[in-house]
């Protein structure tokens, strides 16, 4: 574990916190896409199919559970809870799941390490991260009146996006024979999707402006 | 074995 994978962690855990603050307290999700939210908890739960019979560290299990309750609580909170539903912007939130699952699901197939259940399904939760942010990269340039929250929690995980590829740099040059071609590609692509973004973030940040996408 | 060492992130 080095400062870059920890910074990172803690940059993914701090976005969760900032999403479940806003839906928990505001009891609104108005802004954040449930098609991203959806497919995130389908990327934990075919990543951590593991979770009981590989054992890494006490620290990787503890992330593990936590990722997995609360990406699937953010879930039942915009289906199930009456006040955040109602707050959803359902018209706007219009990506088709299947252009996304299904292409991460044959990708996976046919470029993995082994063919075997879990470790496809592991293989499909790299792609299907990668490409899960689109859905809600699509709602906020959508969205007028982006708030300040909808604002930081996609900030922090493309921020979390980068941290991991700094991991991945110093894990190259202090791990002798580290390669990992699939998780690298698939980390760069996600990376790369927050380019826009982050442009624009930093520049009503800098102008002390209200964040706007351009159409 | 390589593919016990790639599960190590999150």
């Amino acid at each position: 574990m080095n400062v870059f994978r920890l910074a990172g962690d803690m940059t993914h855990l701090s976005s969760i916190l900032v999403l479940l603050l806003k839906i928990h307290t505001i009891k609104s999700c108005a802004g954040i896409s449930l098609k991203t939210q959806e497919l995130y908890a389908l990327v934990f739960i075919t990543r951590y199919l593991d979770i009981f019979d590989r054992f890494t560290s006490i620290y990787n299990f503890l992330m593990k559970l936590i990722f997995l309750g609360s990406s699937l609580s953010i879930v039942w909170y915009m289906r199930r809870h009456k006040a955040v539903h109602r707050s959803y912007d359902k018209d706007q939130d219009t990506f088709r799941y299947q252009f996304i699952v299904l292409p991460c699901l044959l990708l996976a197939l046919v470029i993995n390490h082994k063919l075997t259940f879990k470790e496809v399904m592991w293989t499909f939760s790299l792609y299907l991260e990668a490409v899960a942010i689109l859905p809600q990269l699509v709602l906020l340039q959508r969205t007028r009146n982006i708030d300040n929250l909808t604002g930081q929690y996609v900030f922090l995980l493309g921020a979390y996006r980068a941290l991991y590829l700094l991991n991945w740099v110093y894990r190259y040059f202090t791990e002798p024979g580290f390669v990992r071609w699939i998780t690298w590609i698939a980390g760069l692509v996600q990376t790369l999707l927050y380019a826009d973004f982050f442009y624009y973030y930093i520049l009503s940040w800098k102008n002390n402006v209200k964040l706007e996408l351009p159409a | 074995d390589r593919v016990k060492n790639k599960h190590d992130e999150l």
